[in-house]
């Protein structure tokens, strides 16, 4: 582009002179350098520091997709877009204008040893990608949960969700406080969600590395090892499941042909970057004129 | 991307807004983010001539200046620029290979005016 004065701006760090001589020639491709200056000043506006290349086994969780398509839904009016955004989103997190999504770190996973009445998992997340300016107003993790598909076998399952203040030491027992309790029926297959938002909230704060959530669940009419697996917290657990479902000749339960990456726990993160209007949030979307 | 129409219902190459549509897929970010596959963001152009129609939402200013610019040419007109826009939601893959949801401020186009 040219100034009114007639004189070219000069050309962006980067690109060369003959650049922006290349452009105003009409040149269908334009130059490398001025390409990667332009994409990093999108990547910019975008709150990217370079450019992802997710790798192919990056896996978009179910829930941040239900949560697209009713935001979306949301702003251009349209009906039947699945669940209604606010059954998606607690009110702690509507002046949120971010939502981001966390796997447990596998290989760091410290497995409890199970009693008979009670399961445990402790779950490490790496929250280090939330960029300073975020600030975290509420969090959530997500546990799946497949109904039994023996009636015999259904009964009443309590969830806790402690914080590891200190990981477990000589005697094996970590110190944790509890975040969030829930008795659930072993009858249905669902998502539930437990509110962490004070475990969430200082680990984003302060950038130290954390000791994760752990995740108990208590049989509360016994456990046998079908009740054990009514909860998914463990990929051990799931390779069982899908192990008996082999050998019952049959596929039972909500996983729809889905694996572990889109059953395994999930931790939510609902921010906002400070530099967005209220009517950015995602509980407001503004309607289309 | 379809270029404004000189005279015609707009008449006169008036300041409109017109379609543009983005699509991510032409600059190879389909990759990283998951949706949408494009948006439309619409722009605007044209001029703005004395005197400023209502719809235009101009500022006194604006009048002002046009109406200067409609005895002495040297002054430019107001520039026909968005007045209102309006945010979009992306889920894309970040650096860390983590999912995000975000609002973005400011991605579409809802009315432009001169100002």
């Amino acid at each position: 582009a040219e100034s009114e004065s007639g004189r070219r701006p000069p050309p962006p760090p980067g690109a060369t002179s003959d650049d922006g001589d290349a452009l105003a020639r009409g040149r269908a491709t334009p130059p490398h350098g001025l390409t990667r200056h332009v994409e990093g000043q999108l990547l910019g506006m975008f709150g990217l520091q370079r450019r992802p290349r997710p790798g192919p086994g990056a896996v978009v969780p179910p829930y941040m997709l239900q949560l697209y398509r009713a935001l979306h839904g949301a702003h251009s009016g349209a009906r039947d877009v699945g669940r209604p955004l606010d059954r998606l989103v607690a009110r702690p997190a509507s002046q949120a204008n971010t939502v981001r999504s966390f796997h447990h770190d596998e290989s760091a996973e410290h497995v409890p040893a199970d009693s008979g009445d009670s399961t445990a998992r402790r779950l490490l997340f790496n929250v280090s990608s939330i960029p300073d300016g975020e600030v975290i107003t509420s969090a959530e993790l997500h546990v799946y949960r497949e109904r039994l598909s023996s009636p015999a076998s259904a009964g009443l399952h309590r969830i806790n969700v402690y914080e590891v203040l200190r990981p477990a030491a000589a005697d094996g027992t970590p110190i944790a406080r509890l975040l969030d309790t829930r008795v659930v029926h072993s009858g249905r297959s669902e998502w539930e969600r437990f509110d962490v938002s004070p475990a969430a909230v200082r680990w984003a704060a302060t950038k130290e590395p954390n000791h994760g959530l752990l995740v108990e669940v208590q049989h509360l009419d016994g456990g046998t090892p079908e009740k054990r697996r009514h909860v998914r917290i463990g990929r051990s657990l799931h390779a069982e499941a899908v192990a008996a479902a082999a050998r019952d000749g049959a596929s039972e339960g909500g996983d729809g042909g889905e694996g572990w990456p889109q059953l395994r726990p999930l931790l939510v993160t609902f921010g906002h970057d400070g530099k967005t209007r209220d009517e950015g949030t995602l509980l407001r979307p503004r309607p289309k004129r | 991307n379809s270029r404004p129409n000189k005279g015609g219902r707009r008449g006169r190459g008036q300041c409109a807004r017109y379609p543009l549509y983005v699509d991510f897929s032409d600059v190879g970010w389909n990759d990283w983010i998951v949706a949408p596959p494009g948006y439309n963001a619409f722009f605007c152009q044209g001029e703005c001539h004395f005197p400023l129609p209502q719809h235009l939402n101009s500022t006194n200013h604006a009048i002002v200046q046009t109406l200067v610019n409609s005895v002495n040419p040297e002054v430019p007109r107001a520039c026909c620029i968005p007045t209102e826009l309006t945010p979009i939601a992306l889920l894309y893959l970040d650096e860390y290979e983590k999912v995000v949801l975000k609002n973005y401020q400011d991605m579409v186009v809802e009315g432009c005016g001169c100002r």
